[in-house]
């Protein structure tokens, strides 16, 4: 009975490895942010702009999340570590882990980006591009989706601004996933090998959304 | 980075298989060596894995007695030549009703240049089952693995890398040029254009003995140790009461199944 039920775990993982599946986890991630009034969110979402920008801080991050949703005090912090701890904490000092535990999957998915894909996520931040960005990344794992084949998929236009280009945000945010996006027929070359950092990418880009105004 | 595309060409045209994982910094890379220990936390996404992390332990740091680790296999060297020249050209046209044109061409070209001599060193199976049968963990635990434990993370052991064999140095260039006008209708006519071009160029020395890549095993232990040199997904490297590892929104720790089960 034990192998049956995992070779079932095996086949729904085989089936929910495509577009809607992805939607569906993320989406129960980012149902926790929903509560969130305005003011918490925008001081999150301020010091996630500054922690993408420096690798340590983001692992520090990391680790003291980590460390509270195993069942330890948060002890408060210097700098965008503290504040985005204190958007997070109950007055016992105990993580409100229906907040925690999105906050941590978004650092779980920054983990499996690079460094460069971090600057870039706070540039996009900044620029407050963020819509964007969330759009033609999803568009892009809508069309190539169920991911298993090497396709070109086209981009809408509408959504790649003027700049799109080898310097544009958006391009080398997929080429660092692996793609290879293309200039005069705005398309990029799917890989299926690309999958899982496109998909992080994504869920990056969702749960940065659900936390900025709309 | 440019040490990333270098890691990435090497390993693309070395391992079909994707069997092994490419070292993501240079800084980082040390960390990687054969017999290395990794941690890993449980996935929290069916979409993707956490990274391997370093948690600076050998598996001599773990296992009695303080011996030396055995002597690894070396194949063979390659050697790995890639040139990139590539231009790429694009144009733009926007036209907002009633709001004006906006149109802009852009042209770009990069080129890079790798020649790097590599080499596979492995530790042979017949090494892990001699260890695993002679040398037991040590008594009372390593910190590290009690924190790693407590986390509910897994760990790994390094058994193969791909390794520079020498120092070597990758420039990258980047050109770009651009070209661009607009007119702006209203009561006042505006209309411009605009010209620019830019070039980077990029350097990065990697030096011998850097780590490109690496394959892993998962470390049991519980109560002794045992290596699965196949990882399986759901087999942790922990199944004691301390562990903590959460796997998502709302789920329950999954069963592990242990080696001497089946």
């Amino acid at each position: 009975l034990k192998f049956l039920s995992d070779g079932l775990m095996e086949d729904q993982l085989e089936t929910t490895e495509d577009f809607q599946g992805l939607q569906l986890e993320v989406g129960a991630w980012a149902a926790g942010l929903e509560g969130l009034s305005e003011e918490p969110c925008g001081q999150l979402l301020g010091g996630l702009g500054q922690v993408l920008q420096d690798e340590h801080a983001l692992e520090a991050l990391e680790e003291l999340l980590e460390r509270g949703l195993c069942g330890g005090q948060v002890e408060p912090q210097d700098g965008p570590v503290g504040a985005i701890l204190e958007c997070l904490v109950l007055p016992s000092r105990q993580l409100e882990e229906e907040l925690a535990g999105p906050v941590s999957y978004l650092l779980g998915a920054l983990a499996v980006l690079s460094e460069t894909q971090h600057v870039l996520l706070a540039e996009v931040l900044e620029m407050g591009a963020l819509s964007e960005v969330f759009r033609l990344v999803r568009s892009l794992l809508e069309q190539s989706s169920p991911w298993q084949e090497r396709r070109a998929v086209s981009l809408p236009p509408e959504l790649l601004g003027s700049s799109w280009g080898a310097e544009a945000p958006s391009w080398v945010l997929l080429e660092e996933c692996g793609l290879a996006p293309q200039a005069g027929d705005p398309q990029v070359c799917w890989e299926p090998e690309a999958r899982c950092c496109t998909s992080a990418l994504y869920a990056c880009l969702a749960l940065l959304s659900k936390l900025s105004p709309p | 980075s440019a040490f990333e595309r270098v890691v990435k060409s090497v390993v693309q045209e070395l391992d079909h298989s994707q069997e092994l994982t490419p070292v993501n910094s240079l800084w980082s890379s040390a960390g990687f060596q054969p017999y290395c220990l990794l941690g890993r936390r449980p996935s929290s996404s069916w979409f993707w894995r956490p990274r391997y992390k370093c948690v600076s332990l050998s598996l001599r740091d773990i296992l009695e007695p303080d011996a030396p680790e055995p002597a690894v296999e070396q194949d063979s060297p390659f050697h790995f030549h890639e040139t990139m020249d590539g231009q790429l050209k694009g144009s733009v046209k926007l036209a907002v009703p009633g709001q004006g044109k906006i149109s802009g061409k852009a042209a770009g070209s990069s080129s890079s240049s790798a020649s790097v001599n590599v080499c596979m060193l492995r530790v042979a199976p017949s090494t892990w089952e001699a260890m695993r049968r002679e040398r037991r963990l040590r008594k009372p635990e390593h910190k590290i693995l009690q924190q790693l434990r407590h986390r509910g993370d897994d760990v790994f052991v390094v058994t193969e890398v791909l390794q520079m064999q020498k120092e070597v140095e990758i420039t990258q260039t980047h050109k770009q040029e651009g070209s661009g006008q607009f007119a702006l209708p209203g009561a006042i006519c505006l209309q411009g254009k605009g010209q620019g071009h830019m070039s980077r160029k990029k350097t990065v020395t990697i030096p011998s003995g850097t780590i490109l890549a690496f394959r892993v095993a998962q470390l049991i232990i519980d109560p002794d140790w045992d290596i699965l040199l196949f990882p399986n997904k759901k087999q942790r490297t922990f199944s004691g009461p301390l562990q903590a590892g959460r796997t998502g929104p709302g789920s329950q720790p999954e069963p592990s199944l242990r080696v001497s089960d089946q």
